[in-house]
């Protein structure tokens, strides 16, 4: 464990955190994309199916069930639950999610760590969460402004995986036998997804926290 | 080799 490593999954946290308070609180689902909450529970039912089999640190292992059961709890709330499930609008938040699902699939069953079936679905949802927050970024730009608490939980979300770059480079140089190119791979290309948000939004926050990011 | 045994992040 590394400083980088835990500030971004403290800030994975995060985000789940500020996203439950906004669907709980505010009673509203709009500007969240139900399509990536759907993805991200499938990237981490798939990943963490060896929650029964590789226990590496009791802090894995909790929050692997953490991050299960927030993904599924959001799912959930927003799809069946009075009021929030009213707010959400499938005309708007329509990203054709299985043009994401099928690729990840067939690049999990090519290119994977040990032809095994867990790694290919292991794989899969690396490249999965990669490109998860697609539909979500869509739906912003669709909307041109981001709510408030909508932008702290994007900017939380790619905040994570950028840390976790440093943590890949930190390990890289520190550890004799470490290499993992296919999340290394991946997790670029998902910090990279956020590089446009991220200018936006550190643009209209530099004013004050609670001014709304603008999109083009 | 890819150490892809010990899955140790999340």
């Amino acid at each position: 464990m590394n400083i980088f490593r835990f500030l971004g999954d403290m800030s994975h946290i995060l985000s789940f955190v500020i996203l439950l308070l906004k669907i709980t609180q505010g009673k509203s689902a709009a500007g969240i994309s139900l399509r990536t909450q759907e993805l991200y529970m499938i990237v981490f039912c798939s990943r963490y199916l060896d929650l029964f089999w590789n226990f590496s640190s009791l802090y894995n292992s909790f929050l692997k069930v953490v991050f299960i059961a927030c993904s599924s709890a959001i799912v959930y709330i927003i799809r069946f639950k009075s009021p929030q499930k009213d707010t959400w609008n499938p005309e708007l938040d329509n990203f054709p999610i299985q043009y994401l699902i099928g690729p990840c699939a067939v690049a999990g069953l090519l290119i994977n760590q040990d032809w095994t079936p867990f790694e290919m679905i292991w794989a899969f949802s690396i490249y999965l969460e990669a490109v998860a927050i697609l539909p979500q970024l869509f739906l912003l730009q669709k909307q041109g402004e981001v709510e408030n608490l909508t932008s702290h939980y994007v900017a939380a979300l790619g905040a994570y995986r950028g840390l976790y770059l440093m943590n890949w480079v930190y390990r890289y140089f520190t550890e004799d036998d470490y290499l993992q190119r296919i999340v290394w791979f991946a997790g670029t290309v998902q910090t990279g997804l956020y590089i446009d948000f991220f200018y936006h939004y550190y643009q209209s926050k530099r004013g004050g926290l609670s001014r709304p990011v603008k999109l083009p | 080799k890819e150490r892809s045994r010990l899955k140790d992040e999340l």
